[in-house]
């Protein structure tokens, strides 16, 4: 288990780093194993370093660097372990329009190997959806579906 | 193999049989605010075998059954159905196309499915192990939880990988 | 104490009832007093109804729906007890257009007797400030501030 | 009263002096991710007293202070002024215009400064009682806390307004 461990580990934390400075358009970050003081099984520490920032604690991330920081530690997980689908709910909330093309760049190559549901509410993300759901309440608190496909005239 | 179809039928506010066929590719689900979107999420993860209120947004069993809304009587039961592609034999069932599914009643009695035929919750659990939930539905609000855990809480994304 | 803090629990439950029908454009909420099991002080219960929706628990709002809820809570206080200013940090990242346009509405009125300063993304809540500033990140990590007068073409 | 001016130098990314003035009306913080608008936020509430470092997002007293980028020096003090026009009297005190001052030294020194003169954290929190601290920067990703609360914790909310 424990070699296992060690190998997925190293793996994932290749695809980190690089997830992360395709995300942020520069920068570096890592996964470090840290010995568990209580002498456990090792625990995971995550160091991020914006572009043009020094190396800094979790704590002193924006809410948008932070959102991209765990996008890049799902991207690198779901590279070393691919799944038949995921299903994303409005993680791209806290991002601005550039952090937006550079995620919605990097779902796109996710979507070759994996399913990849999206609800979102932003416009940049949308536009590069292949198939599109909209979802509505109806007055008596019924919720009805409405398949919208990509005839390309949605993104206008 | 791939997530094909997706069906919910009493589960929240999905009084009706709601399909969902996917593409391959990108889907994106948009919606105004309090239109059913989570409750999305809510249910795959919840035919998946989830059993945790919190996670699911709710407080009792019944809460992911139809309550009923202007005019609209309750529901009796609530069910989700997922269907897998699995040509490729990535699921460990031997099975080209599995279909799983969740029924809840009223009456707290809960069935699961495999290809239509009765299993426990177990049997859900050992096909899904390979799916990892933790990084395959990622909640609203969720998207960071990885990063507020402390580092030997985090080691289970990777177990779950490995 | 106790006299004073029902008194102003009473005009801040009528106000959150009226400013939660406006901003969820209907629909009905209330603020309940309610006694502790241990025999402390009475604590405050909030009861949510969306339009079209049954009475149903806080935990079935939507991520949205909660939003609006706490900013007709926020909005009942400050008419209740103004303040000279108020600061709000992105709290309408996850309210549809429809809902951003009920909030901005509301902001403007709160803005006739409080300063208020708002941290956003949305084009929506950007279209009605009176003034604005630019935050940027400099290569050095140095953040600048630039002010952009609201000279109307700024909308676009 | 109104808040008409903030000024932030050395306070977390605002390594220059640099100046808010803030018309009546709706004043809206725009930028990038990162680029340094919820420190405004901080600054704001650290000014006025605020000693809690998850609210500040801070581990160490220090952390609020210019901590250096790529070569630009770290900073030696952290420094936020607040301007109030009191005209109508309205904060317990006798100017028609009230600055509060917050000054900390890398040496973990911190001074308070009402007007120019030398107060303590105590006279700060009896000036912004009537502020209610809890509902005049609502921090981001917070707006619904209230919501999250028990019944009893949310009685504080109305305390303060009382
Ligand atoms: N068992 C149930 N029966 C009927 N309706 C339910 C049930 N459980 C939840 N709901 C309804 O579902 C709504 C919430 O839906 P959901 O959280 O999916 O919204 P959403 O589309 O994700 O919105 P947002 O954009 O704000 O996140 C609630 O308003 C609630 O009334
Ligand atoms: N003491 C400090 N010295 C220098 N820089 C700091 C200090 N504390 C925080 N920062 C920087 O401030 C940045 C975060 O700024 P902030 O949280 O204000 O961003 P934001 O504009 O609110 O972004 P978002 O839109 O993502 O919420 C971090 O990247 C961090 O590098
Ligand atoms: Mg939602
Ligand atoms: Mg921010």
């Amino acid at each position: 288990m424990q070699r296992r461990f060690e190998e997925t580990f190293t793996r994932v934390a290749r695809e980190f780093s690089t997830a992360f400075t395709t995300l942020f358009g520069g920068g570096t970050a890592k996964l470090i194993l840290i010995d568990n003081e209580n002498g456990g099984p090792a625990g995971v520490d995550i160091v991020a370093q914006p572009p043009g920032k020094r190396l800094q604690s979790l704590a002193l991330l924006s809410g948008g660097e932070r959102a991209l920081t765990a996008a890049a530690l799902l991207f690198a997980i779901l590279k070393v372990n691919p799944s038949p689908f995921v299903l994303l709910d409005e993680v791209d909330a806290a991002l601005d329009e550039a952090n937006v093309v550079r995620f919605r760049e990097r779902l796109q190559q996710l979507a070759n190997d994996t399913q990849a549901i999206i609800i979102t509410h932003n416009r940049g993300t949308i536009e590069v959806a292949d198939s599109l759901y909209g979802v509505s309440m109806r007055e008596d608190g019924v919720s009805t579906v409405l398949s919208m496909r990509m005839a390309g005239s949605l993104a206008g | 193999p791939r997530l094909t179809k997706l069906e919910l039928h009493g589960f929240k506010s999905f009084a009706n049989r709601t399909t969902f066929l996917f593409e391959p590719g990108i889907t994106a689900i948009i919606g105004p605010n309090g239109s059913g979107k989570s409750n999305i999420s809510d249910g795959v993860r919840w035919v998946l075998g989830e059993q945790s209120h919190s996670l699911l947004r709710s407080k009792k069993t019944e809460d992911v059954i139809f309550a009923g809304g202007n005019g609209k009587a309750p529901g009796g039961f609530a069910e989700v159905t997922v269907t897998f592609d699995n040509s490729t034999g990535w699921l460990p069932i031997e099975f080209s196309e599995v279909t799983v599914t969740r029924r809840s009643l009223r009456s707290g009695e809960n069935q699961f499915l495999i290809n239509g035929r009765k299993v426990r919750l177990k049997d859900i659990h050992h096909l899904t192990a390979s799916l990892g939930q933790s990084y395959t539905v990622v909640g609203q609000g969720l998207v960071d939880a990885a990063l507020s855990q402390r580092a030997e809480e985090r080691r289970g994304l990777f177990e779950h990988a490995a």
